[in-house]
C-alpha cells in the first residue's frame, strides 16, 4: 500500500514536468492540417499522428523549449526516420551489365530521367546504353535519341515491330557485346490499373532481370499516390523511387505516403528540365518542405 | 461506403475520408462537411443512403453554374492557347481537341510553340499527320512568340476556324518561363485583339493541392478561361476542381480519359461527382 501511494505522488510530480496531452493534441492538430495540405495520404497522416502521440506522451519537458515546439521536434525526427535512410545508392551488378528499369505513370518524367541518370553514371566512369522501349507514345523514341545525342550516350531503338520486352532483351545482348556496363530501360507511361500494360512491364522485368527497378514519381502527386505506388511495387517489387519536378513548389507529401506503403527508398530527385538536373535524395530537405 | 446503416460519427469520418482521397482538399472538405452536418441537423437523415445522397447534392451544388462551353470568335480563327506544367497532358489534349473540332467540320491548325523540349515538335507533328491538320512550326530553339505570330498569320490566310497553340510545359514557379508565356499572349493579341479566345490550363488528375497553386499562378500571370482535367481514366479523382471553381471561378471545360485522340469528353458535373464515389 505504501509503495502504491508513493508512486502516485511521484508520478503526479513528474506530470508537471512532462508533455501533457493538451500540449500534444494542440500541436498535432496543426501538424495534421500541414501534412494533409502537403498531400500526405489521409490514412498515412492518421497513422503517423498516432505514432507521434505515443512517442511524445510523457516525454520530459526540455528546458527553454515551448511544449508545442518540442512536439514538432518529435514530428520532425519521426519524419526523418520514416523518409530515411540518408542516402540509398544505386546497386550495381557484380557481373555483366547493370540493368536499370524506369517505370511509372504517364508524364512523370521517366524519359528525361533516363537521360539524366545516363549522364550522371557516365560522369562516374561508367558506359551506359539507353534503351527506347516506349514504342507507344508519338516521338518517344526520338525524344530519347535526342537526349542520347546531347550527352553522347548510345540509344538502342528498334522500329521493326518488336515488342518492348524483345527490344530490351536485344539491347542487353548488344550491351554485352559492346562492353556497356549499364543498361537503362525507358518504358512507356502506364496506369497501374491497365492490366495488359502492367503485364508487359512484368515481362520486360522477367527477360532482363533488372538490378534496379525505379518508380519515377511526380513530386506533385496527390492522395492517389498510394494506390499507384502500391500497385507498381506489388507487381514489380521496385528497388527505389525517383521523385521528379522537385524544382517546383509542391510540398511533396506523396513521398511520405509512398514510403509508408512500399517501404522503398527515394534514390534521386529531379530538380529541373536540363539533363544535369538530378540530385541525390536528402530526407531532411524534403521533411522541412513537407512541414511547410 | 456501406449503405443502409444508421448515421454515427464514424460514418461522417468515412465520408470525409472519401473527399480527402479524391484530392478535394482541407478547406473544401471542411466547407462541404459543415453544410452536410447542418443539413443533417435541420432534417434528421435516417441512414447512410440519405446522407450520401445529400453529400452528392452538396457537391453538385458546388459546381452549379459552371460554364463548360467554349467561347468562339465572331470572326475566325478562334484561338485556343494550351498551357500547364510539365507532363500534364497538353500536347495529347491538343490532338484530342483537334479531332473533336475536325469532326464538327471545322478547319484546324496547330502551332508548335514548344520549341524547347526534346522531340516536342516531332510529337505534335505525328498527331497533326494522323489528323491531316497543318502544323506551323519553326526550328528547334526558336522563339515561341514568333512561332505564335506566324501561326496566327497562317490561320488568317488559310481561313482557319480554330488555331490551337501548344506550349512547353513549365512550372509556375519559374518567372522567366511565365514571362515567356505572357509574351506569346501579347504577340497573339497584337494580331488579334480578342485572342486568345480560350486559355486552357491542362491539369494532371493525379496532382494534389499543387494544382490549385498552378491554377492561381497561371491565372494571375496570363489569365485562364478554363481547365482540362487530363488522366481522369486513372484512379485519381481530380477533386481539386471544387477549390479551383469556388476560389478562382475557373470552369472545367473538358476531361481527358485516355491516350487516344478520341479520349476527350466535355465536362459533366453530375457524372464527375458520381465518379468520385464510384
Ligand atoms: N521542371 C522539371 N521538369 C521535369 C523534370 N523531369 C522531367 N521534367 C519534364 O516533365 C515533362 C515530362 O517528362 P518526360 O520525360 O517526357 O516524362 P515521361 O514519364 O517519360 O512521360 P511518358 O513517357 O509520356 O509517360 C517534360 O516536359 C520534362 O522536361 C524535373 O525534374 N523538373
Ligand atoms: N491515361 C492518360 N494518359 C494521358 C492523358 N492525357 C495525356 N496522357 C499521357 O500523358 C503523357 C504526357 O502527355 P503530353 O501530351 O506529352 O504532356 P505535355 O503536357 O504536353 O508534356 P510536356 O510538353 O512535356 O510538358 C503521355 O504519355 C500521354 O499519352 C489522359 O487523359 N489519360
Ligand atoms: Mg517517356
Ligand atoms: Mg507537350
Amino acid at each position: 500500500a505504501i509503495t502504491q501511494s508513493f508512486s502516485k505522488v511521484f508520478s503526479g510530480l513528474l506530470q508537471r514536468h512532462r508533455l501533457t496531452d493538451e500540449n500534444i493534441d494542440e500541436a498535432l492538430k496543426e501538424v495534421r492540417t500541414a501534412l494533409l495540405a502537403a498531400d500526405v495520404n489521409f490514412r498515412v497522416v492518421r497513422q503517423f499522428i498516432d505514432n507521434v502521440r505515443l512517442k511524445a506522451v510523457g516525454q520530459t519537458l526540455i528546458q527553454n523549449v515551448r511544449p508545442g515546439e518540442q512536439v514538432i521536434k518529435v514530428v520532425h525526427d519521426e519524419l526523418i526516420e520514416l523518409m530515411g535512410p540518408k542516402h540509398s545508392p544505386l546497386e550495381f551488378s557484380t557481373e555483366g551489365p547493370t540493368v536499370i528499369m524506369m517505370c511509372g505513370l504517364q508524364g512523370s518524367g521517366k524519359t528525361t530521367t533516363c537521360g539524366k541518370l545516363a549522364l550522371r553514371l557516365k560522369g562516374q566512369g561508367r558506359h551506359p546504353l539507353l534503351v527506347a522501349a516506349d514504342i507507344q507514345r508519338p516521338a518517344a523514341v526520338r525524344q530519347l535519341q535526342v537526349l542520347g545525342e546531347q550527352i553522347s550516350v548510345p540509344v538502342h531503338a528498334n522500329t521493326n515491330g518488336t515488342a518492348p520486352p524483345g527490344i530490351c532483351q536485344e539491347a542487353l545482348t548488344k550491351a554485352k557485346g559492346d562492353g556497356k556496363d549499364v543498361v537503362i530501360l525507358d518504358t512507356a507511361g502506364r496506369l497501374h490499373i491497365d492490366d495488359p500494360l502492367m503485364k508487359e512491364l512484368e515481362e520486360i522485368a522477367r527477360v532482363t532481370r533488372p538490378h534496379q527497378i525505379l518508380l519515377v514519381c511526380d513530386a506533385m502527386l496527390g492522395q492517389d499516390a498510394v494506390n499507384s505506388a502500391k500497385s507498381f511495387n506489388e507487381r514489380l517489387a521496385i528497388h527505389g523511387l525517383i521523385l521528379t519536378k522537385m524544382d517546383g513548389d509542391a510540398r511533396g507529401g506523396a513521398a511520405l505516403s509512398i514510403k509508408q506503403v512500399t517501404g522503398k527508398p527515394i534514390k534521386f530527385i529531379g530538380v529541373g528540365e536540363k539533363i544535369e538536373d538530378i540530385e541525390v535524395f536528402h530526407p531532411d530537405r524534403l521533411v522541412s518542405r513537407m512541414l511547410g | 461506403f456501406r449503405l443502409r446503416r444508421p448515421i454515427d460519427p464514424q460514418v461522417l469520418e468515412e465520408l470525409e475520408e472519401i473527399l480527402y482521397s479524391a484530392d478535394v482538399g482541407g478547406e473544401e472538405v471542411a466547407r462541404v462537411m459543415e453544410r452536410l452536418q447542418a443539413a443533417h441537423r435541420e432534417k434528421r437523415m435516417e441512414d447512410t443512403d440519405q446522407l450520401l445522397g445529400r453529400l452528392k447534392e452538396e457537391l453538385k451544388v458546388g459546381l452549379q453554374g459552371m460554364d463548360s462551353g467554349l467561347r468562339w470568335s465572331a470572326a475566325p480563327p478562334t484561338v485556343l492557347l494550351v498551357v500547364g506544367v510539365n507532363g500534364s497532358g497538353k500536347t495529347t489534349t491538343i490532338a484530342k481537341l483537334g479531332k473533336r473540332f475536325q469532326d464538327e467540320g471545322k478547319k484546324v491548325v496547330f502551332a508548335a510553340c514548344d520549341t524547347f523540349r526534346a522531340a516536342a515538335m516531332e510529337q505534335l507533328q505525328i498527331w497533326a499527320d494522323r489528323l491531316g491538320i497543318d502544323l506551323v512550326h519553326h526550328q528547334q530553339g526558336a522563339d515561341p512568340a514568333s512561332v505564335a505570330f506566324d501561326a496566327v498569320q497562317a490561320a488568317l490566310s488559310r481561313k482557319t476556324d480554330v488555331l490551337i497553340i501548344d506550349t512547353a510545359g513549365r512550372l509556375h514557379t519559374k518567372d522567366h518561363l511565365m514571362r515567356e508565356l505572357d509574351k506569346v499572349v501579347r504577340v497573339v493579341k497584337k494580331k488579334l485583339p480578342d485572342a486568345p479566345h480560350e486559355t486552357l490550363l491542362v491539369l494532371d488528375a493525379t496532382t494534389g493541392q499543387n494544382a490549385l497553386t498552378q491554377a492561381k499562378t497561371f491565372r494571375e500571370m496570363i489569365g485562364l478561361t478554363g481547365v482540362v482535367m487530363a488522366k481522369l481514366d486513372g484512379t485519381a479523382k481530380g477533386g481539386i476542381v471544387f477549390a479551383i471553381y469556388n476560389q478562382l471561378q475557373v470552369p472545367v471545360k473538358f476531361v481527358g480519359l485516355g491516350e487516344k485522340m478520341e479520349d476527350l469528353e466535355a465536362f459533366d458535373p453530375a457524372a464527375f461527382v458520381e465518379g468520385m464515389f464510384g
